[in-house]
């Protein structure tokens, strides 16, 4: 059987919320060490990466690695039924055709249960490789994600440039071109590897939709190299990552 | 603008 108790479970549905608008139908994938999930979104151009260690939940039991193929809309669905400050339990048999989730309030006395309905799924899972990314830097997660958003009224693509001393995000669009450029001595921002420089374009639409996650973490880490998605981290509090791909755009 | 390609083109399906 698989059994997995997350005492806030607020996390979960903001993980769900995070994700929803990106991939629809997923395979979850519970092992003995954790949960898992790789989707990519219709197009094809970007890539969500969830881990969830078994050390992070308050009670984690999985007696056999488990495919759970579930419908992330429907999934959200039943999250509207999590309040804040109810604990969430996901449970199954060995062999499930339905999830079970169980939301209870911290008094104990409100308690609420639905069973998602499992799919089966043919879905593609890509083998990321250790990547040597050349700019790295780790950024206010609100922050990136106001700017994310103010830019994409002027521009639908951004470029990005991580040097040794700042970051940039140039816009060029119909009414114009422009840029933010955030000094790394500031506190905001850092890199990590002050060697290299590389400048690549991204669709704001998709850093929106990855945006969707800022509250799971106060920041987020962006990672580049040359001719490689973008990924873009955030860490989930002592219960693992999620991390989005997106593929970079050829600027004409 | 486009995209250089699609995530199958930079990782390998497994």
């Amino acid at each position: 059987m698989f059994e997995a108790k997350l005492t806030d479970g607020t996390i979960f549905k903001k993980i769900i919320e995070a994700i929803k608008d990106l991939v629809t139908d997923v395979n979850i994938d519970a092992t003995p060490t954790g949960l898992s999930l790789q989707a990519m979104d219709s197009s094809h151009v970007a890539l969500v990466n969830l881990h969830l260690g078994m050390e992070g939940f308050e009670r984690y039991r999985c007696d056999r690695n488990l495919t759970l193929g579930i419908s992330i809309t429907n999934l959200a669905k039943v999250m509207k039924l999590v309040n804040q400050n109810d604990s969430i339990t996901l449970k199954c048999e060995d062999e499930p055709t339905y999830l079970t989730i169980v939301c209870q309030n911290q008094k104990h006395d409100r308690t609420t249960q639905f069973n998602v309905n499992l799919i089966t799924l043919d879905s593609e899972h890509l083998g990321i490789p250790e990547t040597e990314y050349t700019s790295e830097i780790t950024m206010n997660s609100g922050e990136f994600s106001k700017l994310c958003k103010e830019l994409y009224a002027l521009s639908e693509t951004v470029e990005f440039e991580i040097s040794t001393t700042f970051v940039k995000f140039a816009v060029e669009g119909e009414i114009g071109s422009g840029s933010i450029k955030i000094q790394t001595s500031a506190d905001e921002a850092e890199t990590s590897r002050p060697e290299d420089t590389v400048k690549l374009s991204f669709a704001l639409r998709y850093l929106n939709l990855f945006n969707k996650a800022y509250s799971l973490s106060n920041q987020v880490k962006l990672s580049m190299a040359a001719e490689t998605p973008l990924v873009v981290e955030y860490e989930v509090e002592s219960l693992g990552t999620l991390k989005y791909y997106l593929a970079p755009k050829i600027t004409d | 603008s486009k995209y250089q390609a699609t995530m199958e083109r930079y990782y390998k399906t497994i």
